[in-house]
């Protein structure tokens, strides 16, 4: 059992490793057990090096980047345990237009496999849906649905 | 499998029926703030069976239930219906479609159905094991769970990997 | 001293009820005390009820609604106490354009007596400004700045 | 009292010497993810004495200190300087500006300065009682302090209520 975490443990760190280059334009990661000798048990420290810059803990990124690790994450768990759809709520919220191109690229490419469910406030995001639903409420306090459907 | 259609009636700000149909490739949902997005997130959580109410924004799972706008009374039935297809078997059903349902009414009486038989939440649960649906897929519902995931203790962190392990 | 808590807090509920009503275009909120008893250690809990909804905790309300209660409360506490400079970083990110508008109009009343200090990606927001900043990385790691002033 | 100049060099990602020059009005700060605007912020509070690493988003305190780019080594010395326009005789002091600076090196030693002579912190505190500038000036400059200042339990959130009374 304690292999097979650390199996599945660097699988992530292999997967985080990639997503994150791909969302940083280059850069390194690390996950770092903070207690190596009890596997089962340790906590998870992310240490992450944008490009050009010099590796820190998680904490002294900026607001957008903290965003892009926080996805990287999430889809390097999602390469190795794929669900057939993903709800997304403005997980864009924080990032500059560069850095919501990068994000919405890594959506393309995810999106062969698997079923997303965006929402957003933001343009460029908007542009990558096959489908957009508006919601809206007129009548006061109800929310109801305006389908704003692409061709294909 | 992926996700065909959403119903939801009765369900926090949907008062009136509602249908949202998706496609397999990304459906994007925009809107004013406060119109009712993230409830449609919350509605998916909901139906595949998410028994934390502050998961939900609520106190309490009766929160759930249309509680009536200025000029509307309150609803006293909340029922989200979600069709799944189910072309790749990967649902452990016949059906080239899967529909589960959840209902809450006001009187705390509630009902699961898939393929409009009642059910237990367990069936639900047992019905989505080694699909992946579950904890990943949630946990990237949730808006602002990106400082949740960044700004857990290391410790708590480790959820994600022990899910995957 | 449970009198000046007492005054201080009902001087603070109605600056929130005016703020609120500005940010939400009507509406009202409530501060209730949990225990009335002993004001001096009681938590205080926040009521909102947007226009044309039922008022519920704040607990309820969507993303942007939340960012429009907690800037209407530290701006019905700063018309109390007010501070000579202010500065916001990114409070609009969750505002949809026409709530960046009613953002920007209160910032503009404030900004009669306060001098601000706006941090944002929104340009609507960049409109309001006097003088802007740009803060940009071109050698690696290194913050640079590059002033963008405008005729006044 | 209004801020007049800030002049930020070795904090953070401000490896060189930086100036920004306020007008009384309304100054904006943009630029792209993690290139410094937030740091710029961090900054005022750091010079106005604040001592918490972590509200800093740092560990330590010696974190605010440039820690180097893939080609430019650490700096060793972190100074920021405010100055303040003191027309209206807020601050406690005869001269028409007020610069206070406050400095760290790598070796610990650090330094407080009220119109160029040293000072104790506490003298920067004591200059800025009664003038409105601390903690609510304070709690509106963090990024993502929305959710912090509404995710507080009631018992927390008095603070700011506290703090005006
Ligand atoms: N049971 C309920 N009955 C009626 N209205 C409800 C109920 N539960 C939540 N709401 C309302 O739904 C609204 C929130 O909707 P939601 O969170 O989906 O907004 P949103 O579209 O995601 O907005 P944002 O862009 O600001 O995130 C709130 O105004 C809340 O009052
Ligand atoms: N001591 C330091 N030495 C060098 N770089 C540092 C130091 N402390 C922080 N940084 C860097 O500063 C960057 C963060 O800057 P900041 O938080 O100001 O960004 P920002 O402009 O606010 O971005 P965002 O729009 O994403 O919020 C991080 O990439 C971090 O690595
Ligand atoms: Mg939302
Ligand atoms: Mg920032």
């Amino acid at each position: 059992s304690r292999e097979r975490f650390m199996e599945s443990f660097e699988r992530i760190q292999k997967n985080f490793q990639e997503v994150f280059v791909q969302l940083f334009d280059g850069g390194e990661t690390e996950l770092l057990l903070t207690d190596p000798e009890d596997v089962l048990e340790s906590g998870i420290e992310i240490i992450a090096r944008p490009p050009g810059k010099r590796p820190q803990s998680i904490t002294m990124l900026s607001g957008g980047e903290r965003s892009l690790v926080a996805i990287a994450l999430l889809f390097a768990v999602f390469k190795i345990k794929p669900s057939p759809f993903c709800v997304l709520d403005e997980v864009d919220a924080a990032l500059d237009e560069a850095n919501v191109m990068r994000f919405t690229r890594l959506i393309k490419e995810f999106a062969k496999d698997t079923q997303f469910i965006i929402i957003t406030h933001n343009k460029r995001t908007m542009e990558i849906a096959d489908v957009m639903y508006g919601v809206t409420m007129e009548q006061a306090g109800v929310s109801k649905l305006v389908s704003v459907k692409f061709a294909a | 499998m992926h996700l065909d259609k959403l119903i939801i009636k009765g369900f926090k700000s949907f008062a009136d029926e509602v249908e949202l149909v998706f496609e397999p490739g990304i459906t994007a949902i925009v809107g004013p703030n406060g119109c009712g997005k993230s409830n449609v997130s919350d509605a998916i959580r909901w139906v595949l069976g998410e028994q934390s109410s502050r998961s939900l924004r609520c106190r309490k799972m009766e929160d759930v239930i249309f509680n009536g706008g200025v000029e509307l009374k309150p609803k006293n039935l909340s029922a989200v219906t979600l069709r799944l297809d189910n072309e790749d078997s990967i649902l452990p059903l016949e059906t080239p479609a899967v529909e589960i349902m959840r209902q809450l009414h006001r009187s705390g009486e509630s009902g699961y159905f898939i393929n409009q038989s009642q059910c237990l939440l367990r069936d639900i649960s047992e019905l989505f094991m080694d699909t992946g649906v579950g904890m990943t897929a949630y946990s990237l519902m949730e808006q602002s769970n990106i400082d949740v995931l960044l700004n857990t203790q290391p410790q708590e962190r480790r959820f994600l990997f022990d899910e995957v392990a």
